[in-house]
């Protein structure tokens, strides 16, 4: 099972073109794994990235760098599934 | 559980689980209810289809699918909760029990069934099919873009590793085929809905062209009503318009090849919530979710009943 430790998803919300093409890029880099939850859609839209654990410090360099703020959504989403989890086992133990 | 009314709402569930509320649902409302298999998925699971009808033959009908992007848990969710609320208002000839007076209803609760095991099995941000894809080492397809309407345009990606791969031609996936088999052969689907989340969004096509619909106005006033229905219940915001002048250009989307079948009523909602949770959303806020989207569903339903074209 693939665990998600360390991965936060980071809102942006693109003010400007230049920060929507700082985003649009950072779509392109596959190498940084990054997962879209909502993609960039036009300026005042937010932008939710999960961005795994190994490329955090790269893309909050790569923003910080560009002027572009964003803010944690989540800050570990494995703590988030693993609630999800137990949830899950309680409602099936209830049954 | 032993019957659908100690089935907990309120929890999220396994393919399994929800399989099995299925036939205990047809079990208990064998008037009402069955249970179609309308083609197998690319793991060879069986894409199961509910059908509400109270009799008739090929009567108009409303069709609704969750879970096409199987990490979206609250819609497969909401689905089954819709699942009994239709059997409910039946019973108490309230709500859609009108409706189901001159319409059927179809709805397919886990409609990426591959995908959502894998969610629980593997990877729970898995979000595509599970098609293997020749000449690459990733597996899937966005089954939201592999729809022959605007296939392959800008607001699709060819690359199989990513999450909006097209596929490698329309309809590739059987997931989407046996939909587009299915509607086509029932050829008197009158509304259309695919539900999707989040980012509290009802859309209607297009999204692959800038081009208004011809029904733009109608959709557009439609929607207003719908959005209104459901925020009345608990004050939860939507914004609502087209796919491509609300959210981003997307192409080979699903409501956008049902509507150029001719089914005017074509949406896709995008459900809870707007980003404190996403695709985590707590299971506390399924019920109130599937509560809310109810009363716009049933807007919609009302208007294509009251409106047959």
């Amino acid at each position: 099972t693939e665990t998600f430790v360390g991965h936060q998803v980071l809102r942006v919300v693109p003010t400007s073109h230049e920060e929507l093409q700082r985003l649009q890029e950072l779509q392109g880099l596959e190498h940084l794994k990054l997962d879209f939850w909502l993609a960039p859609r036009g300026l005042g839209s937010p932008v939710d990235i999960r961005v795994p654990f190994p490329s955090l410090q790269a893309v909050k360099a790569h923003l910080e760098a560009n002027g572009v703020s964003y803010s944690i959504m989540i800050e570990d989403v494995q703590e988030l599934l693993d609630e999800e989890q137990r949830e899950m086992m309680r409602s099936s133990r209830r049954l | 559980p032993l019957s659908t009314s100690t089935f907990n709402y309120e929890a999220y569930h396994t393919l399994d689980e929800i399989y099995a509320f299925m036939d205990m649902l047809v079990a208990e409302n064998p008037n009402l209810v069955s249970k179609l298999e309308i083609g197998r998925s690319t793991e060879n699971r069986p894409l199961y289809v509910l059908k509400f009808s109270t009799g008739g033959s090929n009567r108009p009908a409303v069709w609704i699918d969750t879970g096409i992007h199987s990490r979206e848990w609250v819609t497969q969710a909401s689905g089954v909760w819709f699942a009994k609320k239709i059997v409910e208002d039946h019973a108490n000839k309230e709500g859609v029990a009108s409706i189901l007076d001159t319409m059927d209803i179809f709805l397919e609760i886990v409609t990426n069934p591959d995908g959502f095991a894998y969610t629980h099995s593997t990877n729970r941000m898995w979000r595509k099919t599970r098609s293997k894809n020749s000449g690459s080492i990733c597996v899937g397809v966005d089954p939201n873009r592999n729809w022959d309407a605007g296939f392959g345009g800008s607001g699709a990606s060819g690359n199989p590793c990513t999450e909006t791969y097209h596929g490698p031609y329309p309809n590739s996936e059987p997931e989407v085929k046996s939909i587009v088999d299915f509607v086509k052969a029932h050829g008197n689907i009158k509304a259309f809905v695919s539900i999707h989340s989040y980012s509290q969004l009802l859309l209607y096509p297009y999204g692959y062209t800038t081009t208004p619909v011809p029904d733009q106005q109608e959709l557009h006033e439609l929607s207003a009503k719908a959005v209104a229905a459901l925020s009345s219940l608990y004050g939860t915001n939507y914004e609502y318009g087209s796919i491509i002048t609300t959210i981003y250009k997307a192409s080979g989307a699903t409501v956008d090849w049902t509507y150029n079948q001719g089914i005017k009523y074509s949406f896709t909602f995008e459900l809870r919530d707007t980003g404190r949770y996403g695709f985590l959303l707590p299971a506390t806020q399924i019920v109130p979710t599937a509560e809310e989207t109810w009363l716009a569903l049933k807007v919609i339903m009302e208007h294509a009943r009251d409106n047959m074209y």
